[in-house]
């Protein structure tokens, strides 16, 4: 509902905004676009396939773990841009970035998608949802890939993905936070930046539809951590001392 | 705070990935 919203924010207070998180995103998003299409006929290789298929399944598991929190130093360096996001206390900074920080990578992976051949950037080339096979968790990849093709159907430009990916972040419903009504405020002044955006873009019927995402994204983040979790109890000592520490803090405290 | 060092010491930081 828009109804808790402020009646009005000045427009070019909504423009500055849009501006700065989208200067924000663009810093901080690990890879170009133009990076990533000059990079875009590389697939992996059948051998290189059967590579990763052949690994032993804690193996892959651990270079998983490395590619998500290397993509989770990004976000961090995102949220840290976001206007006020720094001024909130410690508390939710943590709070916020525990809860949201994968699910900005699961958004941001829809500009390394390619959703004519189903692949995604990963450890340097275009891989398919079977080189993920040794994780032995093909309900998720399968889910995973399926939320990328949808997000990338929606063609988000750099600034609407910026502000969604912002406003995902600052979500006010997250479970401990002290100071919920200033995330309230920020989450808002956010939600109405990326509608004048849309508006802007002509594209305000698409909001509806990515409002619903979030649904998605949540479920996809607590299927993630029931995977680590059943991975955990059979592989207690290679999480300990082989995952990196901010994923374990993230994800397995 | 000693649970989520990791998490502090990248808020604190001013050098990042995107620097480095």
């Amino acid at each position: 509902s828009n109804g808790d919203l402020p009646p009005t924010m000045p427009m070019a207070e909504l423009d500055h905004l849009a501006q700065i998180i989208s200067k924000s995103h663009l810093e901080t998003c690990q890879y170009l676009r133009e990076e990533l299409q000059q990079m875009s006929w590389q697939s992996f290789l059948q051998d290189e396939v059967d590579s990763y298929q052949n690994k032993p399944q804690e193996v892959m598991w651990q270079l998983c773990a490395v590619k998500i929190t290397e993509a989770i130093q990004y976000v961090v360096e995102f949220a840290k841009r976001i206007d006020g996001f720094m001024d909130l206390c410690q508390n939710d900074q943590i709070v916020l970035l525990k809860a949201g920080s994968l699910e900005v990578v699961l958004l941001r992976m829809c500009r390394v998608f390619d959703s004519q051949n189903n692949t995604v950037f990963f450890d340097g080339k275009f891989a398919g949802p079977e080189v993920f096979k040794a994780l032995g968790c093909d309900d998720l990849i399968m889910a995973v890939f399926d939320f990328a093709k949808s997000m990338c159907l929606l063609h988000l430009s750099e600034d609407e993905l910026a502000l969604f990916s912002a406003f995902i972040l600052l979500s006010a419903d997250r479970s401990w936070l002290q100071e919920k009504l200033q995330v309230e405020k920020l989450q808002q002044k956010t939600q109405l930046a990326l509608q004048h955006v849309l508006q802007k873009n002509q594209r305000e019927d698409g909001v509806l539809n990515k409002v619903l995402r979030v649904t998605a994204l949540r479920s996809l983040c607590s299927r993630h951590t029931e995977k680590l979790c059943a991975f955990r109890a059979v592989y207690p000592d290679i999480v300990r001392t082989h995952f990196p520490p901010l994923y374990k803090e993230l994800f397995s405290a | 705070k000693e649970k989520h060092k990791i998490l502090h010491q990248l808020l604190q930081n001013s050098t990042s990935p995107v620097d480095l």
